[in-house]
């Protein structure tokens, strides 16, 4: 299982952190301020105060260990030199980092930061969509009779085919995806860690066991499949 | 078509004036300071440098007249203080408000505001979940070989059903959604504004004239389908 660093505990941060630890994965949190320490030390594996650019710190408190680290602090000097630190001298494989602009942003990708993230700008642009035309996720998400759901696949489905099941006369449902465990063929996060998904599978995809449906339906024919 | 006021231009507040002006809408934008009037004056509709709290140059400048108002301004009183005119004096029937933390957003509830945002928290969960494991839509996004595209349905599809037309078959694709224009049976904008979803459409629906058909396949099968 993944082992998390999240430094810098403002708002986005401390979600990051917390979001993480309450699905159970290990997670060190850093702040150079004692208060956000103490406010989340109680939800995280680790809660420790140290200044972002204390190298000897970092190295000491095994952060070279970690899988991914999220760098969440505005400061656009600290974070450039932070993200240089965590991905040239402690070589972690996934580091992503928060951008105040693009322009800061580009600095990110630049020294090899994998993922850089816009706050703002992304919520920016949901909500602009959102307003324009809600989209057919959020519709399923707020829909109040329909429901995307994802669930393992039941013991009797177990070696037939979907077309065998025929989901949608005998449940009313679709299955918009499977995803099913294999070992990762990449050493990517971004898509497939240890996981790969068949969008919109044909009805001769045969059920292995383990596989996970991603079915959209009418919330009650979902139950009855969630009761099998 | 809607026509949107945005007043507070940090990060959130200017993305989501630019992009909904980009889309075509009818945008006015507001701010305390020049420097952010100037650089969006030529992007949206009208640019107009106000106090926020300043009610008579507000209704000065036919704010009332707006069907959605988004308020993207940090400071709570502020925010507050404009929230309540928007819905109580100006009547507006849609208002949006950033929220910088939970008890901002209680207090906003309370006052009638349609909806809040959180950017921070929102990116942090979703940057949390996708990193737990991506999700059917992240990788509907990030696959490269396949798409969720919406398209409008090409003439030669009209008055068939879908089984008639068999989409799997003929192209290998999966429509999960069609969107149809409908005169609208509430007044929300939340769900159907002048739109119905029909979600995982059954085989025997038929295809009229303006339906948007949301699919998901492989991007050469879905560009067949785009050249009909
Ligand atoms: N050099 C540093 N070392 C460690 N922590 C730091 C350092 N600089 C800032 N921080 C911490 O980073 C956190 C985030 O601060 P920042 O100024 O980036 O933005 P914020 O506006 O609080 O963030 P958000 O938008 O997520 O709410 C703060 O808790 C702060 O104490
Ligand atoms: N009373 C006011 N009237 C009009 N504009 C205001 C008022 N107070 C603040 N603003 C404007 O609101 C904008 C947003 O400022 P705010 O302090 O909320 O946060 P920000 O950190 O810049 O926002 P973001 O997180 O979106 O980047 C600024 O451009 C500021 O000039």
């Amino acid at each position: 299982k993944k082992f998390f660093a999240v430094i810098g505990l403002g708002s986005f941060g401390y979600y990051v952190a917390t979001k993480l630890a309450e699905k159970g994965y290990e997670v060190i949190a850093i702040d150079i301020d004692e208060n956000k320490i103490d406010d989340i030390s109680n939800k995280v594996t680790h809660a420790i105060q140290l200044n972002a650019l204390d190298e000897k710190g970092l190295k000491e408190v095994g952060l070279m260990d970690v899988d991914v680290a999220i760098i969440a602090i505005k400061d656009i000097a600290t974070s450039i030199l932070l993200s240089s630190f965590l991905k040239e001298d402690l070589k972690i494989k996934y580091v992503v980092a928060k951008a105040s602009d693009q322009k800061h942003g580009k600095v990110l990708e630049k020294i090899g930061v994998d993922r850089i993230i816009y706050p703002e700008i992304e919520s920016a642009e949901r909500l602009a969509k959102n307003l324009i035309s809600p989209s057919i996720f959020d519709i399923i998400e707020l829909s109040s009779s329909h429901n995307l759901v994802e669930i393992k696949a039941p013991d009797i489905f177990v070696g037939k085919t979907l077309e065998e099941i025929d989901f949608r006369k005998r449940f009313d449902i679709n299955i918009i995806a499977i995803k099913r465990n294999q070992p990762s063929t990449t050493e990517t996060y971004k898509l497939s860690y240890e996981e790969s998904i068949i969008i919109s599978p044909s009805p001769k995809e045969r059920i292995i066991e383990g596989d996970i449906l991603v079915m959209v339906g009418l919330k009650e024919h979902l139950e009855k499949i969630e009761k099998l």
